[in-house]
């Protein structure tokens, strides 16, 4: 067992419930119509989101630049090639999406190969 | 993270998961990763009857093409839980680069794939444990009818164990994965699985519903300070929730 005050604990012990399915429509929704044009398919989730998703990156950035301090156009770089690589329609979508949110290609590539980065 | 697919005694079936996210990167959960959780309707036109209509519903990262966690309405439900391997992610990465592997595909666009291409369980346990693809992962795989319910072990190029859930055992009317293999002891200092199964069996069989599977995952450890939300899933009725989690005052870091 974890030390205390860590030790797991089942709330079902407390008789407590916490599920309250009015919390679902906290998190809103969106469509992403597959018939559109790739490239546009996230216009509407990227125009909202952009500065979400850039501070979202700029975390990454302050983490890695004071350790590497040129490593930005090493990524970008490297991460824009593997863009290239990528197949249809993730290589248009993710173009529409950097392009929308104004952020390099090579940091929205890095941000949607994540778990194969994570996994090393 | 932890997945958990569950079956109550009338052979309804239940879904759900707690990602756990972020560790060591320094985001902040509250400002940068629960305000970017979204739901998606993925639409199509059918092209047999030529209407547009709902294909498949997930929830992503704004931003995030691929997908973690789904549902096909009637069909399947799929989630995806990180696998650590020695052949990990940047095997798969480098022969991609080097194309060596040009057929592989990243873990949460085959999950992607998987729901847009097929519309039966079978057909998905078949795709999601039989294709190349560039890093392993645990796909945990519910379907519409009893039984329908597994973890798939994948790893580059084949799948390396599949677990599933047995109606006529007793013992397994749930199956529940963290990050570990189903044959291995987990770290002690990353044990999800054993609170989980003890919550589990407080549980029971005869409680499992949103509710019952809800509270079992919102319960320390399962729930700990890198949980960003727990998604609730029912093929048969198509329900797909999400809510965003914390924990709150003294919780385990991961």
């Amino acid at each position: 067992d974890l030390p205390a005050p860590y030790t797991d604990h089942c709330i079902l012990n407390d008789g407590v419930n916490k599920y309250d399915p009015m919390n679902q429509f906290d998190v809103p929704w969106f469509e992403v119509d597959l018939d559109a044009d790739p490239y546009h398919r996230w216009d509407e989730i990227s125009g909202i989101y952009a500065d979400n998703i850039n501070g979202l990156l700029g975390v990454i950035k302050d983490l890695i630049l004071p350790i590497f301090p040129d490593a930005l156009p090493f990524i970008d770089t490297l991460f824009a090639d593997i863009g290239e690589k990528l197949p249809n329609p993730y290589r248009e979508e993710i173009h529409g999406i950097a392009d929308v949110t104004g952020i390099p290609i090579g940091q929205i590539v890095m941000y949607n190969v994540f778990y194969e980065i994570f996994t090393v | 993270c932890t997945s958990i697919i569950a079956q109550d005694p009338n052979g309804h079936l239940v879904h759900a998961r707690n990602l756990d996210f972020g560790l060591f990167l320094g985001w902040d959960h509250e400002n940068h990763l629960r305000k970017m959780v979204i739901n998606i309707n993925w639409i199509r036109t059918d092209p047999l009857t030529g209407k547009k209509g709902l294909l498949f519903k997930s929830n992503n990262f704004a931003g995030y093409i691929g997908i973690y966690n789904g549902l096909r309405p009637k069909a399947f439900s799929i989630t995806a839980n990180e696998r650590f391997m020695a052949e990990g992610g940047y095997v798969g990465m480098l022969s991609y680069l080097f194309g060596e592997d040009p057929n592989g595909r990243w873990m949460s666009w085959l999950t992607r794939e998987t729901l847009i291409n097929f519309d039966n369980y079978a057909d998905a346990k078949k795709h999601l444990s039989e294709t190349p693809m560039l890093s392993p992962v645990y796909y945990i795989l519910g379907g519409v009818n009893p039984g329908e319910g597994c973890i798939i072990h994948r790893s580059l190029n084949g799948t390396d164990l599949t677990t599933s859930l047995n109606p006529s055992d007793p013992e397994s009317w749930y199956v529940l994965e963290t990050n570990y293999d189903q044959n291995v002891e987990v770290l002690f200092v990353d044990d999800r699985r054993t609170p989980g199964n003890k919550c589990m069996q407080k549980l029971g069989q005869q409680n499992v519903n949103f509710a019952g599977i809800y509270n079992v995952l919102s319960s320390r450890t399962t729930l700990n300070k890198l949980t960003t939300y727990t998604v609730m899933m029912s093929v048969e009725d198509s329900k797909f929730e999400t809510h965003l989690q914390r924990c709150d005052g003294l919780c385990w870091p991961f």
